[in-house]
């Protein structure tokens, strides 16, 4: 799976997924990448997420949309709503994986709960920052 | 304050020190380079999150190194199935393809879905239309195939082969 998330300088959020999926997976199966609240979700007022992991779970525990839930009603920063996500619903739940996000400030978050996860961050002040475990 | 910032992801999983050279090393995080810079550049010149973030997806699309890019995960039938999904927060605009094989950049067909349909998600013939329609380049199985994706899906059919359990998360996130 590769994703990416952004806040652009006028506080707009977006979020993309594509093509991820399980080595010789089933014909027509269809992971978390393409479902709107489970691997691609963005929304102005919390955050936008994309996600790369064990899709079904993802799909079950709603992942990408759980976050900006728990931001809007439970009154949770980015990287605690994440953390939870990933570490909490998702990892006890037999989800490995992790995801990105970005809140309406701007604020990233990259949680993952395995071994690693190919990821990169960069912000206006044109600071690029690259990591794999 | 940030004014604008940008994350990507390249997939997650077991990712074995022991089997990644420096080499490697170094071209993945040159590749995740060139997605955020296509990002970047969109950003800093006064583009909008949701252009930023299907410029950096199409970078991460056209590098085989990732398992979604041009070496896109097989089937079990040996066949190569894409999905892909686009989400604008101003708007909550949002479009998706699924089970779909084609077009260059999926993420841009989803992209076609949420700009030029009524609908959030096609599957099939019409999404293929819709992605025709937007004007997208379309590639052939060979531009897809990577050998490193062909070993890895014979690999995990012989272990099915052999009744072995297949809970490898590197398996199965692709």
């Amino acid at each position: 799976t590769v994703g990416a998330v952004a806040r652009d300088a006028a506080g707009h959020l977006a979020a993309a997924t594509s093509t991820g999926g399980m080595t010789a997976k089933s014909p027509g199966r269809v992971g978390d990448t393409p479902l709107i609240g489970a691997g691609t979700f963005a929304d102005n007022a919390t955050c936008a997420v994309s996600g790369t992991g064990h899709g079904e779970v993802f799909i079950r525990w709603c992942a990408a949309s759980e976050i900006a839930a728990r931001m809007r009603h439970a009154g949770q920063s980015l990287a605690q709503a994440a953390d939870h996500v990933v570490m909490h619903d998702l990892a006890l739940n037999d989800g490995s994986g992790g995801l990105i996000a970005v809140d309406a400030d701007g604020n990233l978050s990259l949680p993952f709960n395995c071994e690693g996860m190919y990821r990169g961050t960069v912000t206006q002040d044109g600071r690029f920052d690259t990591r794999i475990h | 304050m940030t004014k604008f910032s940008l994350a990507v992801h390249g997939g997650a999983g077991t990712i074995r020190k022991s089997s990644l050279t420096p080499a490697l090393e170094a071209e993945y995080h040159a590749a995740l380079r060139r997605a955020l810079e296509a990002g970047h550049d969109v950003l800093a010149g006064h583009g909008t999150a949701i252009d930023a973030v299907t410029a950096a997806v199409c970078a991460l699309e056209d590098e085989p190194l990732f398992n979604a890019g041009r070496g896109a995960v097989f089937t079990s039938e040996g066949k190569q199935e894409m999905d892909a999904a686009i989400m604008d927060g101003t708007t909550r605009a949002a479009g998706a393809v699924g089970g779909i094989f084609g077009p260059r950049n999926p993420i841009r067909a989803a992209r076609a879905v949420m700009d030029a349909t009524d609908h959030v998600m096609l599957i099939g013939p019409n999404a293929l239309n819709v992605a025709r329609d937007a004007g997208l380049p379309f590639e052939d199985t060979d531009y897809f195939f990577t050998q490193a994706r062909w070993d890895a899906l014979q690999s995990t059919l012989a272990m099915r082969a052999e009744g072995k359990e297949d809970d490898d998360p590197a398996r199965r996130h692709g």
